[in-house]
């Protein structure tokens, strides 16, 4: 799932590096992925929350994913009008000082369920239907985890 | 070929996944 998540996060093209697990630690990768699928709700004051010179520093790292983590929540119940019940949560605390893979895996399925379901949508699920047959196999069984959690 | 039918299998069940999820009504009612 990591592997998979990671190849399509690379597909937003957002600035801050995003080439390796360590990358998507800080926390910025993913918010400046939210901001691209919603400009509106991932608004400039949101993201000036998200700081983005962490380095190595696991608390500031943390910090940013429990902001990225609420963000992908809100954003779920508050405009896609779904709850997200009875999925486990990725442990921030594991992917800011450990750069947990698996966890960091669950995070990005979540911005996942935000992008195929955004107003954007239909731009992210085409790109995705591009990729190789066993990325796009990963990423429908993610997604349907999601949505067998989900309740309106 | 066997393999040649499953991987138009797979590529259809992928197809169809994608599309119901383009046809798909999502946003907070109201």
């Amino acid at each position: 799932l990591e592997s998979c998540a990671m190849r399509h996060i690379q597909t937003f093209g957002v600035e801050a590096p995003c080439k390796t697990v360590e990358d998507l630690t800080s926390g910025i990768v993913m918010a400046q992925a939210l901001q691209k699928i919603d400009l509106v709700y991932f608004n400039d004051a949101w993201i000036s929350r998200v700081k983005p010179e962490v380095g190595d520093n696991w608390r500031l790292k943390i910090s940013n994913l429990k902001k990225v983590l609420k963000g992908a929540l809100d954003y779920n119940q508050e405009i896609l009008g779904q709850h997200i019940d009875d999925f486990t949560l990725p442990d921030v605390n594991l992917i800011g000082e450990h750069s947990d893979a698996a966890e960091l895996g669950r995070m990005l399925q979540l911005i996942l369920g935000c992008a195929v379901n955004c107003e954007q949508k239909q731009e992210y699920i085409q790109t995705i239907m591009m990729m190789e047959e066993s990325v796009q196999h990963v990423v429908m069984t993610a997604i349907q985890e999601l949505m067998s959690k989900e309740t309106p | 070929d066997p393999n040649m039918k499953a991987g138009a299998a797979n590529e259809g069940v992928l197809a169809n996944f994608f599309n119901s999820l383009l046809s798909k009504k999502t946003g907070a009612p109201g």
